[in-house]
Protein backbone atom coordinates (compact mmCIF):
# COMPACT_ATOMS: atom_id res chain seq x y z
CA UNK A 1 0.00 0.00 0.00
CA UNK A 2 0.95 3.84 -0.88
CA UNK A 3 -0.27 7.14 -0.56
CA UNK A 4 -1.30 6.75 -4.26
CA UNK A 5 -3.40 3.88 -3.72
CA UNK A 6 -4.91 5.03 -0.59
CA UNK A 7 -5.63 8.30 -1.26
CA UNK A 8 -7.34 6.38 -4.42
CA UNK A 9 -9.02 4.12 -2.60
CA UNK A 10 -10.41 6.97 -0.31
CA UNK A 11 -11.54 9.01 -3.54
CA UNK A 12 -13.20 5.91 -4.17
CA UNK A 13 -15.05 5.44 -0.98
CA UNK A 14 -16.12 9.06 -0.85
CA UNK A 15 -17.64 9.23 -4.50
CA UNK A 16 -19.89 6.36 -3.56
CA UNK A 17 -20.71 7.90 -0.06
CA UNK A 18 -21.45 11.26 -2.35
CA UNK A 19 -23.50 9.95 -4.06
CA UNK A 20 -25.34 7.52 -1.46
CA UNK A 21 -26.05 10.92 0.26
CA UNK A 22 -27.33 12.81 -2.75
CA UNK A 23 -29.80 10.16 -2.92
CA UNK A 24 -30.96 10.02 0.55
CA UNK A 25 -31.00 13.31 1.49
CA UNK A 26 -33.04 14.82 -1.83
CA UNK A 27 -34.74 11.72 -1.97
CA UNK A 28 -34.14 12.07 -5.86
CA UNK A 29 -32.25 10.02 -8.50
CA UNK A 30 -32.61 12.68 -10.77
CA UNK A 31 -29.62 12.84 -13.01
CA UNK A 32 -28.08 9.78 -12.12
CA UNK A 33 -27.45 7.19 -14.46
CA UNK A 34 -28.88 3.54 -13.11
CA UNK A 35 -26.97 1.81 -16.61
CA UNK A 36 -23.39 2.80 -15.26
CA UNK A 37 -24.28 1.56 -11.47
CA UNK A 38 -25.29 -1.69 -13.13
CA UNK A 39 -21.61 -1.54 -14.52
CA UNK A 40 -20.37 -0.76 -12.14
CA UNK A 41 -22.42 -3.75 -9.88
CA UNK A 42 -21.34 -6.05 -12.58
CA UNK A 43 -17.36 -4.81 -12.51
CA UNK A 44 -17.17 -5.45 -8.78
CA UNK A 45 -18.92 -8.51 -8.83
CA UNK A 46 -16.42 -9.65 -11.47
CA UNK A 47 -13.38 -8.24 -9.64
CA UNK A 48 -13.94 -9.46 -6.21
CA UNK A 49 -14.82 -13.22 -6.99
CA UNK A 50 -12.14 -13.96 -5.16
CA UNK A 51 -13.48 -11.91 -2.03
CA UNK A 52 -13.71 -15.79 0.12
CA UNK A 53 -11.23 -17.07 -1.52
CA UNK A 54 -8.38 -15.06 -1.21
CA UNK A 55 -7.57 -13.00 1.99
CA UNK A 56 -5.39 -9.89 1.53
CA UNK A 57 -6.31 -7.82 4.57
CA UNK A 58 -9.25 -6.79 6.57
CA UNK A 59 -8.76 -3.25 4.82
CA UNK A 60 -8.90 -5.34 1.22
CA UNK A 61 -12.03 -6.97 2.33
CA UNK A 62 -13.84 -4.41 4.20
CA UNK A 63 -13.71 -2.18 0.92
CA UNK A 64 -14.61 -5.33 -1.25
CA UNK A 65 -17.61 -5.44 0.89
CA UNK A 66 -18.79 -2.07 1.23
CA UNK A 67 -18.24 -1.69 -2.55
CA UNK A 68 -20.46 -4.46 -3.58
CA UNK A 69 -22.78 -3.70 -0.36
CA UNK A 70 -23.27 0.48 -1.87
CA UNK A 71 -23.39 -0.33 -4.94
CA UNK A 72 -26.14 -3.02 -5.18
CA UNK A 73 -28.35 -0.55 -3.00
CA UNK A 74 -27.80 2.26 -5.23
CA UNK A 75 -29.35 0.02 -7.89
CA UNK A 76 -31.85 -0.84 -5.69
CA UNK A 77 -32.45 3.40 -5.00
CA UNK A 78 -32.39 3.60 -8.55
CA UNK A 79 -34.74 0.80 -9.74
CA UNK A 80 -37.07 0.69 -6.65
CA UNK A 81 -37.23 3.08 -3.90
CA UNK A 82 -36.75 6.11 -5.96
CA UNK A 83 -37.83 4.82 -9.21
CA UNK A 84 -40.17 7.79 -9.52
CA UNK A 85 -37.70 9.99 -9.74
CA UNK A 86 -35.50 8.18 -11.96
CA UNK A 87 -34.70 9.51 -15.42
CA UNK A 88 -34.86 6.87 -17.77
CA UNK A 89 -35.70 9.08 -20.72
CA UNK A 90 -32.24 10.54 -20.73
CA UNK A 91 -30.48 6.94 -19.34
CA UNK A 92 -30.74 5.48 -22.50
CA UNK A 93 -26.81 4.48 -23.62
CA UNK A 94 -26.84 1.13 -25.07
CA UNK A 95 -24.66 -1.13 -22.72
CA UNK A 96 -24.42 -3.86 -25.26
CA UNK A 97 -22.19 -1.61 -27.42
CA UNK A 98 -19.74 -1.49 -23.68
CA UNK A 99 -20.36 -5.05 -23.24
CA UNK A 100 -19.71 -7.21 -25.94
CA UNK A 101 -16.07 -5.50 -27.31
CA UNK A 102 -14.85 -5.09 -23.51
CA UNK A 103 -16.05 -9.03 -23.00
CA UNK A 104 -14.50 -9.94 -26.35
CA UNK A 105 -11.57 -7.61 -25.63
CA UNK A 106 -10.83 -9.71 -22.22
CA UNK A 107 -10.72 -13.24 -24.15
CA UNK A 108 -8.19 -12.09 -26.62
CA UNK A 109 -5.67 -9.48 -24.41
CA UNK A 110 -4.99 -10.56 -20.65
CA UNK A 111 -1.92 -12.29 -18.42
CA UNK A 112 -3.63 -15.53 -19.07
CA UNK A 113 -6.17 -17.59 -20.59
CA UNK A 114 -7.93 -18.55 -17.17
CA UNK A 115 -11.41 -18.49 -15.79
CA UNK A 116 -10.56 -16.09 -13.11
CA UNK A 117 -8.14 -14.05 -15.03
CA UNK A 118 -10.15 -13.42 -17.95
CA UNK A 119 -13.55 -12.51 -15.67
CA UNK A 120 -10.66 -10.26 -13.94
CA UNK A 121 -9.42 -8.74 -17.03
CA UNK A 122 -13.26 -7.87 -17.97
CA UNK A 123 -14.26 -6.34 -14.93
CA UNK A 124 -10.99 -4.14 -15.76
CA UNK A 125 -11.96 -2.95 -18.96
CA UNK A 126 -15.52 -2.57 -18.30
CA UNK A 127 -14.73 0.04 -14.78
CA UNK A 128 -12.71 2.29 -17.64
CA UNK A 129 -15.81 2.41 -19.95
CA UNK A 130 -18.71 2.32 -17.38
CA UNK A 131 -18.66 6.12 -16.92
CA UNK A 132 -20.18 6.58 -20.16
CA UNK A 133 -24.03 6.36 -19.44
CA UNK A 134 -23.77 8.48 -16.66
CA UNK A 135 -21.56 11.30 -18.72
CA UNK A 136 -24.12 10.00 -21.84
CA UNK A 137 -27.09 11.01 -19.86
CA UNK A 138 -25.26 14.77 -18.35
CA UNK A 139 -24.46 15.79 -21.78
CA UNK A 140 -28.37 14.97 -23.06
CA UNK A 141 -30.01 16.27 -19.83
CA UNK A 142 -27.54 19.71 -20.91
CA UNK A 143 -26.73 19.90 -16.51
CA UNK A 144 -25.67 18.11 -13.97
CA UNK A 145 -26.16 18.65 -9.97
CA UNK A 146 -23.21 20.23 -8.40
CA UNK A 147 -23.74 16.94 -5.87
CA UNK A 148 -23.76 14.64 -9.03
CA UNK A 149 -20.54 16.95 -10.36
CA UNK A 150 -18.49 16.19 -6.53
CA UNK A 151 -19.74 12.99 -7.07
CA UNK A 152 -17.85 12.16 -10.57
CA UNK A 153 -15.01 14.40 -9.72
CA UNK A 154 -14.06 12.03 -6.85
CA UNK A 155 -14.98 8.94 -8.97
CA UNK A 156 -12.35 10.33 -11.79
CA UNK A 157 -10.01 10.90 -9.29
CA UNK A 158 -9.58 7.60 -7.80
CA UNK A 159 -8.46 6.43 -11.14
CA UNK A 160 -6.48 8.88 -11.99
CA UNK A 161 -4.60 8.39 -7.98
CA UNK A 162 -4.29 4.52 -9.12
CA UNK A 163 -2.24 5.71 -12.12
CA UNK A 164 -0.01 7.60 -10.19
CA UNK A 165 -0.18 4.45 -7.63
CA UNK A 166 1.74 2.18 -10.50
CA UNK A 167 4.06 4.85 -11.52
CA UNK A 168 5.48 4.54 -7.57
CA UNK A 169 5.15 0.69 -7.62
CA UNK A 170 6.71 0.88 -10.86
CA UNK A 171 9.62 2.58 -9.83
CA UNK A 172 9.58 1.35 -6.18
CA UNK A 173 9.06 -2.42 -6.32
CA UNK A 174 9.25 -3.23 -10.00
CA UNK A 175 5.78 -3.51 -10.18
CA UNK A 176 4.09 -2.84 -13.38
CA UNK A 177 0.65 -4.63 -15.03
CA UNK A 178 -0.02 -3.35 -18.54
CA UNK A 179 -3.67 -3.65 -19.01
CA UNK A 180 -4.95 -2.39 -15.57
CA UNK A 181 -2.27 0.76 -16.28
CA UNK A 182 -4.01 0.86 -20.25
CA UNK A 183 -7.44 0.74 -18.76
CA UNK A 184 -6.56 2.98 -16.26
CA UNK A 185 -5.23 5.96 -19.19
CA UNK A 186 -8.20 5.37 -21.25
CA UNK A 187 -10.70 5.94 -17.96
CA UNK A 188 -9.15 8.75 -16.64
CA UNK A 189 -9.16 10.38 -20.26
CA UNK A 190 -12.90 10.14 -20.05
CA UNK A 191 -13.26 12.53 -17.37
CA UNK A 192 -10.90 15.23 -18.96
CA UNK A 193 -13.69 17.15 -20.15
CA UNK A 194 -15.83 16.98 -17.13
CA UNK A 195 -12.61 17.47 -14.76
CA UNK A 196 -12.60 21.33 -16.71
CA UNK A 197 -16.12 21.61 -16.61
CA UNK A 198 -15.62 21.20 -12.97
CA UNK A 199 -12.18 23.14 -12.16
CA UNK A 200 -13.21 26.13 -14.13
CA UNK A 201 -17.28 26.22 -13.40
CA UNK A 202 -18.11 23.97 -9.86
CA UNK A 203 -14.73 24.98 -8.38
CA UNK A 204 -16.14 28.45 -8.83
CA UNK A 205 -19.77 27.77 -7.30
CA UNK A 206 -21.62 27.97 -11.03
CA UNK A 207 -23.39 24.61 -11.81
CA UNK A 208 -22.34 22.50 -14.84
CA UNK A 209 -24.59 23.37 -17.97
CA UNK A 210 -23.74 21.83 -21.36
CA UNK A 211 -22.69 22.94 -23.93
CA UNK A 212 -20.44 24.96 -22.02
CA UNK B 1 6.47 -11.64 -15.47
CA UNK B 2 5.47 -8.68 -13.99
CA UNK B 3 1.56 -8.84 -14.60
CA UNK B 4 -0.75 -8.67 -11.62
CA UNK B 5 -0.93 -12.30 -9.92
CA UNK B 6 -0.92 -11.50 -6.38
CA UNK B 7 -4.26 -9.07 -7.05
CA UNK B 8 -3.89 -6.90 -4.09
CA UNK B 9 -5.30 -3.68 -5.31
CA UNK B 10 -9.20 -3.09 -5.33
Amino acid sequence: MNIFRLCGDMSHLAAIIILLLKMWKTRSVAGISGKSQILFATVFTARYLDLFTSFISIYNTCMKVFFIGTVYFTIYLIYMKFKATYDSNHDSFRVEFLIVPVGGLAFLVNHEFAPLEIIWTFSIYLESVAILPQLFMISKTGEAETITSHYLFALGSYRALYLCNWIYRYYAEGFFDLIAVVAGVVQTILYCDFFYLYITKVMKGKKISLPA
Amino acid sequence: DNNNNNKDEL
